[in-house]
């Protein structure tokens, strides 16, 4: 565990948990896209299959449980909660699940490190993980409106893997055989696919104005 | 062959 890794967990746990106490204190979804909180569930569904089979340390299991558990608790609030329920905007939340799903579904199969079940689901983890972040940012786009909560949640989440490619590089460099080009390419796509917000988010943040993005 | 070791990470 190096020091960039831990920052990334703990920017990782922090924007969930931003998210869902802002969920469960003001009891509204506005602005949330559910379909991206779907898609990190099944992200964290299909990259912790090992979590029963291989104990690797116990902050590691605690912290799957604690992805796995306010993932699918954030898409219970927004499907289920009587209340958080009406704040859900689904008229502009249309972004099609499969429209992401299947690619990277389909470029598991074709690119991975291990031909195994296992190893397919962890490598179409990571390239779900990467675009999921969409449904969300056309959202933002789309509603205009970005609560500072919600500018932050997105925040941390791009920060976050952009802390784990720091992690990645200097693993590169101190673990001689870490090498998962699989795992950095699909990293790198998704920081930048950030990017932009992070661009307009530090601009909203320099100027002290609402954070607005182009339509 | 060594379980790949980006296993150990989230």
């Amino acid at each position: 565990m190096n020091i960039f890794r831990l920052a990334g967990d703990m920017t990782h746990l922090v924007s969930v948990l931003v998210l869902l106490l802002k969920i469960h204190t003001i009891k509204s979804c506005a602005g949330i896209s559910l379909k991206t909180q779907e898609l990190y569930a099944l992200v964290f569904t299909t990259r912790y299959l090992d979590l029963f089979t291989d104990y690797i340390s116990l902050y590691n299991t605690v912290m799957k449980l604690i992805f796995l558990g306010s993932s699918f608790s954030i898409v219970w609030y927004i499907r289920r909660h009587k209340i958080v329920r009406r704040s859900y905007d689904k008229d502009q939340d249309t972004f099609r699940h499969y429209f992401i799903v299947l690619p990277c579904l389909v470029l598991a199969l074709l690119i991975h490190h291990k031909f195994t079940f296992k190893e397919v689901m962890w490598t179409f983890s990571l390239y779900l993980e990467a675009v999921a972040i969409l449904p969300q940012l056309v959202l933002l786009q789309r509603t205009r409106n970005i609560d500072n909560l919600t500018g932050q949640y997105v925040f941390l989440l791009g920060a976050y893997r952009a802390l784990y490619i720091l992690n990645w590089i200097y693993r590169h460099y101190t673990e001689p055989h870490y090498v998962h080009w699989i795992t950095w390419i699909a990293g790198i796509v998704q920081t930048l696919l950030y990017a932009d917000f992070f661009y307009y988010y530090f601009q909203s943040w320099k100027n002290n104005v609402k954070l607005q993005l182009p339509a | 062959d060594n379980p790949s070791v980006s296993k150990d990470e989230l």
